[in-house]
């Protein structure tokens, strides 16, 4: 067993967080998108990140194929990788955009923004 | 500035909506997204340096960007008419002669960017008019907006002007789709185009539209009229098409038949 700290952190072993949803803002200016995006200029998009290891929590909502793949790398894991940790819910932002015929256009654009990650 | 009216489900977020649109002009508020940004890339001219977006685009943008903000859904709101895509057109028509009087006017619109396979759910024409200082008008003397087709000047749609408080310059908004859908299917899809006239009632005669602030000339490009188009697509769309469109748009890339399909480098290129 290896010891643990005040918040249940473990020692002596690099430790992976659990698969979940971290920051990550989108600044389309640095992209080099603002030539053509008017609006919004920026905003937080967030990311997944972090291992889907066993035992795989239901908060994750891991796709039957994820629990399987969870299970046979936790009995072997040099032959079987980890579920992927993914985005399992998105949502869309509205963007204000010049097209290709100098219109101004809105639009509502699905799956920009990472609602809540999970094993896949 | 028009701002959109919005009709939220509930009353709390209602209130909360409200608070959010206190009436600011939506050129103002975007002034920080125009300031000149800190890093300049290059000194070209982009398509957003040279194009500047009329205020209703802009309310439309801050008002379903707010709602989702609050988690409310775009469509549910009836300006949005269930439209997922709403792209205005400024119209390209020219007057004749600045000093003739404006008996007609056509509105010319290249809508050859709409996509075929999107669903049009509504379409406005909306146009900027201040009636004249000169303009007497009696209550009894309604003027008529009459929409014609611009091939056979037959009457497609009229509309009485609300000319109460006349001298305030407004935003005159007619609903289209109906003639839009026809001349989508007439002219597949690349122009659309509409002839106006205003109508005074007794004696019956067309009406200089002057009077009406309507002509073009030294007009701005916020106050030209624009067409709207409400789409709503089924296809889900990525944001990399339109990415490709703006570059092909500003020479950075080159559309492939435009390049030449069969160059070594331009094959090296696609693969």
């Amino acid at each position: 067993a290896t010891s643990k700290t005040r918040h249940g952190k473990r020692h002596g072993k690099k430790s992976k967080s659990r698969c979940s949803k971290k920051p990550l803002h989108v600044n389309f200016r640095e992209l080099g998108w603002d030539d053509w995006i008017i609006a919004p200029l920026d905003y937080e998009a967030y990311h997944c990140e972090g291992v889907c290891d066993f035992p795989l929590r239901s908060h994750l909502e891991p796709t039957n194929h994820a629990i399987i793949q969870t299970l046979m790398n936790s009995m072997n894991p040099s032959n079987m990788p980890p579920s992927c940790c993914a985005p399992s819910k998105l949502s869309p932002i509205s963007i204000l955009y010049i097209d290709s015929g100098n219109n101004v256009v809105y639009k509502q654009y699905e799956d920009m923004v990472v609602e809540s990650c999970g094993c896949r | 500035g028009q701002t959109l009216a919005i009709f939220p489900p509930a009353p709390p977020k209602s209130s909360l909506v409200a608070k959010i649109f206190d009436g600011q002009e939506a050129s103002k508020y975007f002034k920080e997204l125009y300031a000149p940004p800190s890093l300049d890339r290059s000194n070209k001219a982009t398509p957003k340096d040279l194009i500047e977006p009329h205020d209703y685009m802009l309310s439309i943008y801050k008002t379903f960007s707010t709602a989702e903000k609050l988690g409310l859904n775009a469509s549910f709101f009836r300006s949005s008419k269930a439209a997922n895509t709403i792209a205005s057109f400024v119209d390209t028509g020219e007057d004749d002669l600045p000093l003739s009087p404006l008996r007609r006017q056509q509105y010319l619109f290249d809508v050859s960017t709409l996509s075929e396979r999107a669903e049009v759910l509504g379409a406005e024409l909306r146009i900027y008019t201040k009636v004249s200082g000169n303009f007497r008008i009696s209550e009894t003397e309604p003027v008529d907006i009459q929409l014609l087709s611009c091939r056979n000047q037959q009457l497609l749609d009229s509309r009485t002007l609300d000319l109460q408080d006349s001298h305030q310059p407004k935003w005159e908004v007619l609903d289209v789709w109906e003639i839009f859908k026809e001349q989508q299917h007439l002219s597949h899809g690349t122009h659309f185009c509409l002839e106006l006239r205003a109508m005074l009632d007794n004696p019956e005669r067309e009406l200089d539209l002057h009077l009406l602030g309507l002509h073009r000339h030294a007009r701005p490009q916020q106050k030209k009229a624009i067409l709207v188009v409400f789409t709503r697509s089924k296809r889900r769309q990525t944001l990399f098409s339109e990415r490709q469109e703006g570059r092909a748009l500003l020479g950075l890339e080159r559309k492939p038949r435009e390049r030449g399909l069969g160059t070594k480098t331009s094959r090296r290129r696609r693969t």
